[in-house]
């Protein structure tokens, strides 16, 4: 090297020097805060300027990198040993998997799109409302002044998180107010945490009629517990898929946010909806109502599953496979 | 990746939850 005149230090690479400083940085921050505290109060929220920091990374790309990566068909002989050191690492319980051999999956992706057997997770009929996946619950209760807790003392914008209300206009009413149907009623809100273990479609949490989903293209930050204590807004910042419609008591509505492993959403009945695509603008929504105008909008609502579209929306039973995530 | 929902209930809807318990599909989330 040194006969042809070239250095022998590497040329510098602006992209993984970002990664390197910023990922440590953060992780020391991280580490500080977590730091045992004396009067046991949580960790504050990070900066905005560490959000910004953070944001800054391309989760969206690394995302979608992931999620080619793990749609390379793996060799049947490496099939095994690399799903089972996942299987150790995030305690997946396979005795639950409709297909227990794992030489069937033929990569990661498929892996992580598991189905369940049918009837090991039979629906509560005393409770009007179920759980739609399977994980922890992060965080739930009643939504006050309009803003929702994604952890006890992070806060979101209800209005950021859903965007701005059809026929709304100047509503002097709050915006929580401007959901509800009824003096009578409140909003209510449950946030699931799904771990990389755990199975990934989602299910109807109740009987309800869907009109409206509403994409938010979005950075892929994590939602791990421990940033969602840190990132003011995380819900907001996030791509998401949000389905709103109508169910006994009035409105209702189901959000799936995406993270930096898990960027990708897929609705059943919705063949139209592409999550984690490169094309991204700050800020931005894409609507598709599912209440019929014409036929036009029933054919390329194109249908699934077992949801069936009527005249003011799709109608979901309580326990009814909605949609799933998928890596990258 | 988490799951959010957001609805509307009478005032006397509750919860049959823990904060950090896991739960799976299915489970009962609350009742009116």
């Amino acid at each position: 090297m040194l006969s042809t005149g070239r250095s022998f230090l590497p040329r510098p690479r602006p992209l993984p020097l970002l990664l390197l400083t910023g990922g440590g940085y953060l992780g020391y921050e991280h580490y500080r805060r977590r730091g045992p505290r004396k009067d046991g109060a949580p960790p504050p929220p990070a900066t905005p300027t560490q959000v910004a920091l953070y944001r800054s990374f391309p989760t969206r790309l690394l995302s979608r990198t992931w999620g080619r990566l793990n749609g390379v068909e793996l060799p049947t002989w490496l099939r095994k040993p690399v799903f089972s050191l996942y299987i150790w690492t995030f305690g997946v319980n396979m005795q639950e998997a409709a297909v227990e051999d794992l030489h069937h999956y033929r990569n990661l992706g498929e892996f992580f799109r598991r189905r369940l057997k049918p009837a090991v997770r039979p629906l509560c009929a005393s409770s009007c409302l179920i759980s739609p996946a399977d994980g922890k619950i992060l965080h739930f209760g009643r939504v006050k002044n309009s803003e929702v807790e994604q952890v006890k003392g992070v806060t979101y914008s209800l209005e950021h998180f859903l965007g701005p209300q059809k026929g709304r206009g100047n509503d002097p009413s709050s915006f929580r107010d401007s959901l509800l149907s009824s003096p009578d009623h409140d909003l209510f809100h449950v946030v699931v945490y799904l771990a990389p273990g755990d199975y990934h479609c989602f299910h109807s949490p109740t009987d309800w009629k869907v009109e409206l989903r509403r994409h938010f293209p979005g950075s892929l930050m994590s939602v791990n517990p421990g940033v969602a204590r840190l990132v003011k807004e995380l819900f907001c910042l996030n791509e998401r898929v949000a389905l709103t419609g109508q169910w006994q008591h009035g409105f209702f509505s189901l959000t799936a946010v995406g993270a930096t492993n898990v960027g990708s959403i897929r609705v059943y009945f919705d063949q139209e909806l592409q999550t984690n695509a490169p094309r991204y603008s700050k800020g931005s929504f894409h609507d598709y109502s599912y209440v019929a105008v014409d036929d036009q909008v029933l054919q390329v609502a194109g249908v699934g599953g077992g949801a069936s579209v009527q005249g003011g929306g799709v109608v979901l039973q309580k326990g009814e496979a909605v949609g799933e995530f998928n890596l990258g | 990746s988490t799951i959010v929902l957001l609805f509307e209930a009478p005032k006397d809807f509750s919860f049959k939850l823990q904060p950090g318990q896991p739960i799976r599909v299915g489970e009962g989330l609350g009742s009116v």
